[in-house]
């Protein structure tokens, strides 16, 4: 099953 | 000083409602070339930026930079107290403690005026970078928004994949499963009804079918949105303003 990523994962400063 | 008079308030009032359901607290930055703003979701999982330049404004001056700190939530409310044809005036003195609202009704010489007070709101601006994209896609926003709410009632997941010639959705849940699939094709006679798709590589996510469902309201903004999709960034979808975007960058989910 997929899990939601959150944007910190690309966006360092998030 | 900040003077921002749209020819319209419903443009503005679209703008808001556009991007209302998934932020709450939002700094609008005012400068001289226009007004931009940043927010995260709570979940960290969708960023909205918005750019209305001043080219969007009947008439635009902001002398110093200011900073807006609103609840979009006490914002919408007196957005809803104007008329959609009325012109709207921002006014803000240097360092506000409050925003005026000035509703202006030039046939029937009817003036409303409202005052929002302002907040301190603790948010970072974020540079985003340009990013690599793999596929670029262009579409009626109407189609769009039609698809992602029939096929999220399917399930809470939503898969987008991208071939060289086809742009599939796909959704598979408890109660059954379902697809769209569309192919580019142009539309001499209506070119907003068109779909362009420009593919380097081929791409398949699953994204929330919830945050979805939010970034399609900003689909009253344009008659078109950009979708620009990577496995390696977070997927961007655009309505382009007369001046300016509504941008959403949503993370997509992943495999463990």
């Amino acid at each position: 099953r997929k899990q939601q990523a959150t944007l910190g994962r690309f966006f360092s400063s998030i | 000083m900040l003077e921002a008079k749209f020819e319209q308030a419903s443009l503005f009032k679209r703008i808001i409602d556009g991007f209302k359901d998934c932020v709450q607290l939002v700094n609008f930055q005012c400068k001289e070339d226009g007004i931009i703003a940043q927010a995260v979701d709570d979940s960290r999982v969708l960023l909205v930026s918005l750019e209305i330049g001043k080219d969007a404004f009947q008439e635009f001056r902001c002398d110093h930079p200011i900073t807006l700190g609103m609840d979009l939530n006490s914002l919408s409310k007196i957005l809803r107290c104007g008329n959609n044809t009325d012109s709207l005036t921002l006014i803000a003195d240097d360092t506000p403690d409050s925003l005026l609202l000035l509703f202006e009704d030039t046939k029937r010489e009817r003036i409303s005026e409202y005052s929002l007070k302002l907040m301190d709101i603790d948010a970072d601006f974020l540079k985003i970078e340009e990013l690599q994209y793999d596929t670029t896609i262009m579409m009626p926003s109407a189609d769009f928004s039609k698809t992602v709410r029939d096929l999220s009632q399917l399930s809470d997941s939503l898969n987008i994949l991208v071939t060289k010639e086809t742009i599939k959705f796909v959704t598979d849940g408890d109660i059954g499963s379902g697809s769209v699939i569309m192919k580019p094709f142009i539309d001499m006679e209506n070119p907003d009804e068109s779909i362009k798709l420009e593919m380097e590589q081929p791409v398949d996510l699953t994204f929330g079918s919830k945050y979805l469902l939010d970034i399609v309201k900003g689909s009253a903004l344009s008659n078109k949105i950009g979708i620009r999709l990577s496995s390696e960034a977070p997927a961007l979808f655009q309505f382009d303003l007369t001046s300016g975007f509504l941008q959403f960058f949503l993370a997509p989910k992943f495999s463990d």
